[in-house]
């Protein structure tokens, strides 16, 4: 998996490793 | 191990979601519940609205028969006094 | 590959279920905007029975005193006869 993703919702970076995003919880794949 | 940590997250999470999701479905269940008084409440409105309007029509035409009764006793006790000094 | 897939799995479920929650969210918010015209409801029935109250109070003293002008009318009218006979 990428190193790192940007959550949809909040555009937050987030580590590749985190499921949920640090800032608003959503999932990786959550539109 | 590193996949087997995010599975295990991933798992957590979903069990998360799931009970946020059931406490979402109670919440809207309950609002559904307290949303059936409002046709209810409109109705009452309605029908004691109808009933004001109906009251204040029969008022006033009780009104005005009172100012012609009020009127015709005027007359008779004029006329009364009137025959009285004949 | 087995977990790679689980996992997978398991992050297209956490989608799915966040979907649905934030449908869920959404319903939530626009029952609490028609849950506020509950107390409007409810106040307006209030303020239309309590005037139909006091509409009905005053059409019955109102009735009871054309009923007084009545009685007294008629007296009024049988006292002109008997002068007019006298």
């Amino acid at each position: 998996s990428p190193s790192e993703w940007k959550c949809k919702s909040c555009t937050v970076v987030n580590q590749g490793s985190s499921i949920l995003c640090s800032v608003c919880e959503r999932p990786r794949l959550a539109d | 191990g590193d996949l087997c940590s995010k599975l295990e997250e991933a798992e957590r999470a979903l069990a998360i979601k799931q009970d946020l999701i059931d406490k979402l479905k109670e919440e809207v269940e309950q609002q559904k519940g307290s949303l059936e008084t409002v046709p209810v409440l409109t109705a009452q409105a309605e029908i004691y609205k109808a009933d004001f309007l109906a009251e204040r029509e029969a008022r006033e035409k009780l009104n005005q028969k009172k100012e012609e009764l009020q009127e015709q006793l005027t007359q008779a006790l004029a006329e009364n006094d009137r025959l009285k000094q004949d």
